[in-house]
């Protein structure tokens, strides 16, 4: 069954949706059957793949409560192998409601129960993390078999990741044994020396578990989602584009699917 | 009585905590006594302030749970007029217990007691929000007389004002009648072609209420913190320091301190 990976980093705007839309696509193009959760209110991994989410009846809220199957919410997107299951604001509600009522006796695991029954579908799944380390972000890391922690090259996206790692601990200890952080990303790397500073450290402190690849910063990753594009659609041959493939190979580790 | 703005996006990194610290550096530039309130979990206003939490015995957690006055955890900074009520990862569990807690009747209101305790000794008070829309938001959102929502010259930071307002119209509706979102701060401008449409967008929606200046993508503003300074002290004639003292007049509306 499926690999799932929670792209997570409580630090906000570091590059989470960014990577799960085009590392996503990356899978995909290789011939992964992909899944890409989006599991964050804003529904950014959604909108930047096109996905209206007015005009569906269903969305990750209603997974999580458990009214509708998980199967009936994936959608396809128009890239090959690549499909989604979609979020709005909905979620969280959904999230305070399962949160706060007693009829859910462990609100943390609801998300695992969800994908293992749709797990057997695909090669991938990529949850995409609000910017929190709440109940929804709690769910990811009790449905994932590890993390991925995208990085910014800046001061304080490294200062998150000792939270992230202590949130990390807890989840283990309580409902996933096997988690752990098995990948670093780092994101928006530019010519500075700030930038190189926070690389060589997350370099020394995680070593392999850090990316060969970097994604270096660039401007046709942040026009993709006005088109509901990934990069690799959008721009074939712009940086961002070579730097999603190189990381969907490393990722698995050149080998196609089954 | 102190003017009390929340700097507020749910948006991840879009510049809020940027802004809290050096648009407030600005204003206690200009000789306003100003205090910041580290109302995020993460703690990057107090730590890039170079004010490590670890050592202190109070902070914003022991106002939200009702142990301490909000008086005894203001620190001063290494800048005049200056001031901090520092937070770390504490928040995010006190945020937890008097959201679930019957003791607390009113939990949205608890930040807006602590601060009228403390007003009167400032002129400007600007809280740094998380990147949620969750209990520490809607809290800072009922203390505010005002919100500055920051808007990153990109396709998502766009998307995510349209919830921005929906919450902001909740909070009015039952705690906070004059609540308003009353400015708008572009910030991370870039010569780019989304860049100039997302800030055109902002100006004709929201006319008047967008600052004139924008503050323009600036290393330097990323390498501050991590020397625990603002713009201001770390390099006063970067491009980033010459927009946020030009925000803090715009604001002040070109007046000094009674
Ligand atoms: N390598 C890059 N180069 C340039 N822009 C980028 C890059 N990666 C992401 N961006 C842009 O930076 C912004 C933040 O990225 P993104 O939204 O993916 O981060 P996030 O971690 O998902 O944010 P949030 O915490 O709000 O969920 C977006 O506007 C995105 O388009
Ligand atoms: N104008 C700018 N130019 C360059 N870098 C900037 C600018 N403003 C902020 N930054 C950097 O971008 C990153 C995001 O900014 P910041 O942390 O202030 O955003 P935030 O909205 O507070 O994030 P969060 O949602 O996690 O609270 C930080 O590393 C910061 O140093
Ligand atoms: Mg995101
Ligand atoms: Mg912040």
């Amino acid at each position: 069954s499926a690999i799932v990976i929670a792209v997570a980093n409580q630090k906000g705007g570091v590059g989470k949706t960014t990577t799960v839309v085009n590392l996503g696509a990356g899978l995909a193009e290789r011939g992964f059957r992909t899944l890409l959760v989006d599991f964050d209110p804003q529904g950014n991994a959604s909108s930047g793949l096109n996905v209206d989410t007015s005009q569906l009846e269903l969305t990750m809220s209603n997974v999580l409560l458990g009214t509708d199957p998980m199967d009936n919410c994936i959608e396809p997107t128009a890239e090959k192998n690549l499909f989604i299951a979609p979020s709005d604001m909905d979620l969280a509600d959904a999230a305070m409601l399962v949160g706060s009522n007693q009829k859910y006796a462990f609100p943390q695991t609801l998300l695992r129960r969800a994908i293992e029954s749709v797990s057997a579908d695909f090669d991938y799944i990529l949850i995409d993390c609000p910017p929190t380390l709440g109940l929804l972000t709690v769910n990811a890391f009790a449905a994932a078999s590890t993390i991925l922690a995208p990085v910014q090259c800046e001061y304080y996206a490294l200062e998150g990741v000792r939270d992230l790692l202590s949130i990390v601990e807890q989840v283990r200890a309580n409902i996933n044994p096997a988690l752990e952080i098995g990948y670093f990303l780092l994101t928006m790397q530019q010519a500075t020396k700030l930038s190189k500073e926070v690389a060589a450290d997350l370099r020394k402190t995680f070593g392999k578990k850090v990316f060969v690849t970097a994604v270096p910063r660039n401007v046709r990753l942040a026009e993709a989602p006005s088109v509901g594009k990934s990069i690799l659609k959008f721009d074939t041959n712009s940086p961002g584009a070579k730097a999603y493939r190189k990381i969907a190979k490393e990722l698995s580790h050149g080998c196609t699917p089954r």
